[in-house]
């Protein structure tokens, strides 16, 4: 099974 | 004091309509450069970002920097009394809680002004890392609509894959899979209805079909549209608006437990 990732995994915040 | 004037108007009702159901409540950054705004969608799996250039405008005014916090669905609603043809002026005071929106006609003979409540909205920036993308490809902005459209009715993921051979979106349901693999063109009348594909390094991403149909939304905005992909990262999908800015959104992939 994959999972969805959050966007905020690779991006953090500034 | 804010205060910018757009000639085609249709422009920003055709981008708030390409992001209003993934974000509903953003701020709009405001600064002597342009507009600005990012955010995630409710689900914080993808990230939406415009930007509409100061010089994209006919006129723009910006004193000091401005948050505007905007329910993007009442902004639809009310851009909706506007016209297809109208130039719409956008205002707002320094520490007003409005942005009025003018709607005038192209002959100038109707005039339309609403005042749109502004709101106090808690959203944190997110940096994007400069990537080095695997593979780059252009599209008619219309080919990704269709390809996203006619996978969904197969499955609820995607595959995407670059390779030599070209670039493939795969989806697999209960009723059966499908292929659709885009090759490099040349022979287009025009340059915009080519495929252009740039590979660094073959890959493979696993994608939600939703988000990447959502991001279609921006298909009146653009005749092409940039897909990016980069292993084990988000896809950035980018819509350039002619001389005035650009949308991108970034969806974060599905990856193996």
């Amino acid at each position: 099974m994959s999972a969805q990732k959050k966007i905020s995994t690779f991006f953090s915040p500034k | 004091m804010f205060e910018a004037r757009l000639i085609q108007g249709s422009l920003l009702k055709k981008l708030v309509d390409a992001i209003k159901e993934l974000c509903t409540e953003v701020n709009w950054d405001i600064s002597n450069s342009g507009i600005n705004m990012q955010s995630m969608d409710g689900s914080h799996v993808c990230l939406v970002a415009f930007n509409l250039r100061a010089d994209g405008f006919d006129h723009f005014r910006c004193d000091r920097p401005l948050t505007l916090g905007i329910n993007l669905g009442n902004l639809a609603k009310i851009l909706k009394c506007s016209g297809s043809n109208d130039i719409i002026t956008m205002k707002a005071d320094d520490n007003g809680d409005t942005l009025t929106l003018m709607f005038e006609s192209e002959k100038q003979d109707r005039i339309t002004d609403v005042d749109l409540k502004l709101m106090s909205i808690e959203s944190e920036h997110l940096g994007i890392p400069d990537q080095d993308y695997s593979a780059e490809t252009s599209m008619p902005s219309s080919e990704y609509q269709r390809i996203v459209r006619d996978l969904s009715s197969i499955g609820d993921t995607v595959n995407i894959s670059a390779t030599k051979e070209g670039i493939k979106f795969s989806a697999m349901g209960d009723i059966g899979t499908a292929n659709i693999t885009l090759r490099q063109t040349s022979s287009a009348d025009k340059e915009e209805e080519n495929v252009k594909i740039e590979m660094k390094e073959p890959v493979l991403l696993t994608f939600a079909l939703r988000y990447l149909n959502n991001f279609a939304k921006a298909t009146p905005l653009s005749s092409t549209v940039q897909v990016f992909l980069t292993k084990d990262l988000p896809v950035q999908v980018n819509y350039n608006i002619q001389d005035l800015g650009y949308v991108k959104y970034y969806l974060a992939p599905k990856i193996e437990e």
